[in-house]
């Protein structure tokens, strides 16, 4: 039997029963097949896991509906602040950054930092420093924001007194946890 | 949130997680997605994981590596370890959400606690798997 397998998810928590969109609904299932289609076909062709779980990663990061890269939420004061985690099982390396808003691929800096870095984690600026060291881009923060993110946000400070639009997703975005 | 889990051909697991944080969170808080052992683990003896959730309760248990430990160390079985973890253990001290986690035989595991996550699987040859809400 072929042990070969990958797994994906793009947060948790409860479910917007009263406004539930069928369209939306299929957006998620369809990035979700989409994505895991990839890691699949990767780990077909005889790629490693690090290379899976880091390309799948990257791609939901890629995609607005889930929180992470492009779609994440907003902190309290308007802005990103992204964080992201790699682990190898074979020889237990680690890298990971935290609060970085300038990255467009976060999942992509930790890898660097597991593969480049004698530390494990790096946070802000000096993370940010070290990836644009190892190759990747600088971006706007700007690319990271979208309009659902932002009536999340004002949601939340308004103490939710505004009610969700009509296409709403599957999940309540506004307490979806992680 | 976002992560994902393989076991590839040869045996080895990684895990990934990667998150845009809490709506409306404070500037510089950090939960448990960037932290090795609470939202992310991998460890070829036994498990790799990828966590979503509360944050704060996620790193107070070190979810990810409590079901490495509980398999490592009280033999329980992939299913055990995070039934035991998900829903348990994280509720107990206020925590929602959700894993997703294979074990070095390419079983599989993506227990929530909450009334949905997002979560899609695929082992190679057959036909992924997707779910949004709870079967």
């Amino acid at each position: 039997m072929e042990k070969a397998v990958i797994a994906i998810h793009g947060g948790a928590g409860a479910i917007t029963r009263a406004s539930m969109s069928a369209e939306r609904e299929q957006a998620y299932i369809a990035a979700l097949s989409e994505i895991i289609t990839q890691g699949q076909a990767l780990l077909a062709a005889g790629g490693s896991a690090l290379d899976a779980v880091t390309e799948a990663v990257r791609l939901l990061e890629e995609c607005p509906l889930f929180n992470a890269g492009v779609g994440s939420v907003f902190t309290h004061q308007g802005t990103h602040e992204l964080d992201a985690c790699i682990m190898d099982g074979r020889s237990l390396d680690a890298g990971a950054v935290a609060g970085v808003s300038r990255i467009r691929n976060p999942i992509l800096a930790a890898r660097a930092v597991l593969e480049s870095s004698p530390h494990v984690l790096l946070i802000g600026e000096g993370a940010e420093t070290f990836a644009f060291e190892n190759a990747l881009d600088a971006v706007n923060p700007a690319l990271f924001s979208t309009p659902e993110r932002w009536a999340q946000l004002q949601q939340v400070r308004d103490g939710e007194a505004l009610l969700l639009d009509h296409d709403a997703p599957p999940l309540d975005e506004r307490h979806k946890m992680g | 949130t976002v992560g994902a889990v393989a076991l590839d051909r040869a045996g080895n697991l990684a895990a990934a997680t990667s998150t845009g944080g809490m709506t409306n969170k404070r500037v510089g808080r950090v939960g448990d997605s960037p932290i090795p052992g609470a939202g992310c683990y991998a460890n070829n003896a036994n498990v790799a994981v990828s966590c979503t959730g509360t944050g704060e309760v996620f790193m107070r248990t070190l979810a990810a590596y409590d079901i490495a430990a509980l398999m490592e160390y009280a033999g329980l079985s992939l299913q055990q370890a995070t039934e035991r973890v998900v829903m348990e253990k994280i509720p107990v001290l206020g925590g929602s959400g959700g894993l997703i986690a294979v074990d070095n035989e390419g079983n599989l595991a993506m227990p929530f606690n909450s009334e949905g996550m997002y979560r899609a699987f695929a082992r190679v040859g057959d036909a992924p798997t997707v779910g949004i809400y709870r079967e």
